[in-house]
């Protein structure tokens, strides 16, 4: 994860989950 | 009365839809002169604006970010450049073999040569090509490009049950809307999987060709964009 640091903060930066 | 279990697979593809980004501008630097190192400084540049696009455009496909952040992690290094290029095909498909990149950014088969993308386009027209003949709607396009993302054979899935369920899901979409849309052809959810291993051969081919780009080291790249190559 810290060698992919971008990807990983752009997916933490929250959104709630879809569930339809 | 219709169903019940089909109300939520339509659901899913009318959803994707309307979380489908929106119309992407390459904005080539005009100070600088035409040429190799200008096309691919404008693509490398466009490719990491869009990347950022596509990775909050995953995160609303419908159960995607259920999934472990290490497995959304594995799904998007191995498929970013599929998704990149089937948005390049998508937004192709009205023009004659020329790529629309980006909205102001088509290349013909002169321009490519002239800026040193002949390669990529040689590469990515066969795939305009199979689509112009199955003529592809927007509907199974954001379909498959979600089905791209779930089904990219990570070699890093920790949880492999939970990829399948999300690859099911939007696989019984794409039936479902073909069963409802396409009636008379009862194959054509085949046929556009079939599409599928073009796809991964083509994005293949455009790895390769921006890696060697990169390790040229004319061109600048951004990081997230510097980051997806070396994943790959």
């Amino acid at each position: 994860k810290e060698k992919h640091k971008i990807l990983h903060q752009l997916l933490q930066n929250s959104t709630s989950p879809v569930d339809l | 009365i219709p169903p019940p279990a089909k109300k939520p697979l339509t659901k899913i593809v009318s959803h994707l839809l309307v979380v489908e980004p929106e119309k992407i501008y390459a904005m080539p630097d005009p100070s600088v002169p035409d040429g190799d190192i200008k096309a691919l400084t404008t693509l490398c540049d466009l490719a990491d604006r869009e990347l950022v696009v596509i990775i909050g455009w995953a995160k609303h496909i419908p159960g995607f970010s259920s999934l472990s952040l290490g497995d959304q992690m594995s799904l998007l290094q191995s498929a970013w450049m599929e998704i990149l290029v089937l948005s390049i095909v998508f937004r192709s498909l009205a023009c004659d073999e020329e790529l629309v990149y980006a909205e102001d950014y088509a290349v013909d088969e002169e321009r490519a040569r002239s800026s040193g993308l002949l390669d990529l386009h040689v590469a990515i027209l066969p795939l305009v090509r199979r689509f112009k003949k199955l003529r592809v709607d927007k509907e199974e396009f954001v379909t498959l490009k979600a089905i791209a993302l779930a089904n990219s054979d990570s070699m890093h899935i920790e949880n492999l049950e939970a990829v399948q369920r999300l690859q099911d899901s939007l696989h019984e979409a794409l039936q479902d809307f073909e069963g409802c849309q396409h009636p008379e052809d009862p194959r054509r959810a085949g046929k556009l999987l079939m599409t599928l291993p073009l796809l991964r051969q083509t994005a293949t081919k455009a790895v390769q060709h921006f890696y060697s780009v990169k390790m040229q080291g004319k061109v600048p790249m951004h990081k997230l964009f510097l980051e997806m190559l070396e994943a790959k």
